[in-house]
């Protein structure tokens, strides 16, 4: 399985949503193994999951010349992987992508904006996955990301919308989500909401995922239901 | 005054603090005009306060080409102008911006990640405002901010850290103002913090500010004094 995150828009929690999807996936036994790969030059997930010190000498342009060695395990999370990003991203992709091991998910975390890399990996996704926050600025952005992902040929039914950082006890909250669904109902609209939680802003100081942070947490229970629904909601071959 | 808004992190407050910020500039009376301009091709600001209906005519594109008629006043807000943005921006800047009026602030909002327009309009700016979001993935994206502004020629003492969506109970969020007060104390970080208010995200959602859709609340009492700050602690000429 390739897995795109992306949101054309800033801080919705694309980079949160992989590492802790990416672990989920491995604790519930939806995947064999994961691979996080590093998209974004700003390289916000290699920060939070990668080796602490030097900066790896592998990075996702090496992964994308076929360099799988590039995937460096994590440390506490068994079956997790991460590409190292970097600054100096190719603009384009190679013609094909290292080839994945048998139920390997390959989890691909991308920059705010949008670009022909962007737009060249969402077309050889199986699934887009778009982490959305439950407010105005953030419905206003979803039309503008459907029409990127239409032109990109990535078919709807491997868009799956996410509300993050998403508060049950807000109105303006609720109000956004029913809004999302009379537009975008069916498999598009994910049944799931990552609810606003301290502990997933704390995870990356500590270098760990929600799992290895907070297990008990909210952040943990909602990354857990975000891979069951996900793994349960494929989209037809 | 020109005062650009940036932080190549994403979803941190640009553009929230961008329209509030100017419409309390003017109400506090820091400044007689004030203009917004949306350099941002996501156009979030133009969402926020621009005309409803039919896609704005004159753009920021001509108000670089010194089409002052490009700034339409924004409803219920007397003096605020906006610039309304577009999905396609010029590459560079021309050789001179259109010339301010006596008292007249301009204020640039920007999208995340960073470019050469970025990098140019920063160097013209009499301060740049960087909203921050008070946790690790937050804070790691500070020293890259500043070294991309070192290298487009902003002197330090033109920087202003901004904390957003800041929550006063947790512990995560005063340690990590404790961390950049202890990196960066002086004029650099602001003794201001814009507090989490899901007022100040219903307010797009009305076509309005913060003073217009809740005037008593802590986003309205957060901006102006923003707004002080900023007018009391401005860098020599
Ligand atoms: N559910 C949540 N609860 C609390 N904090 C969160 C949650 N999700 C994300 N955050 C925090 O909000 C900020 C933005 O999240 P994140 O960096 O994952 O978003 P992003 O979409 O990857 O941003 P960018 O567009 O900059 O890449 C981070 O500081 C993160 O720690
Ligand atoms: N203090 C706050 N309290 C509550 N919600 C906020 C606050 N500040 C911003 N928001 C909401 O958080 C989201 C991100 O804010 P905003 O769009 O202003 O950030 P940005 O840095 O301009 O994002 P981008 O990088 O996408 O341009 C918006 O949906 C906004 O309504
Ligand atoms: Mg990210
Ligand atoms: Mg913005």
């Amino acid at each position: 399985m390739l897995l795109m995150i992306h949101n054309q828009k800033g801080g919705v929690g694309k980079t949160t949503t992989a590492a802790n999807l990416g672990a989920a996936l491995l604790r519930d036994g939806h995947a064999r193994r994961v691979t996080l790969v590093d998209l974004d030059p700003q390289m916000h997930l290699t920060a939070m999951l990668g080796p602490v010190g030097a900066a790896p000498v592998l990075t996702v342009k090496d992964w994308l010349a076929g360099h799988t060695d590039a995937a460096l395990p994590v440390d506490g999370e068994p079956g997790l992987s991460l590409v190292a990003g970097t600054p100096d991203l190719p603009p384009t992709l190679p013609d094909a992508l290292p080839t994945p091991e048998r139920g390997e998910w390959r989890v691909i975390d991308t920059a705010p904006g949008w670009s022909p890399l962007v737009s060249a990996m969402a077309a050889r996704a199986d699934l887009v996955l778009c982490p959305t926050e439950p407010d105005f600025l953030g419905l206003s952005g979803v039309n503008r990301l459907l029409s990127r992902l239409d032109a990109a040929g990535v078919a709807r039914d491997r868009v799956r919308l996410l509300l993050c950082r998403y508060s049950p006890r807000l109105a303006l909250h609720a109000e956004v989500r029913a809004r999302l669904a009379e537009r975008f109902g069916g498999p598009m609209l994910l049944p799931v909401e990552i609810r606003t939680s301290v502990r997933l802003a704390e995870a990356p100081g500590r270098g760990r995922t929600i799992f290895g942070h907070a297990p008990r947490s909210s952040g943990s229970a909602d990354h857990c239901a975000l891979a069951r629904a996900l793994a349960q909601g494929l989209p037809p071959e």
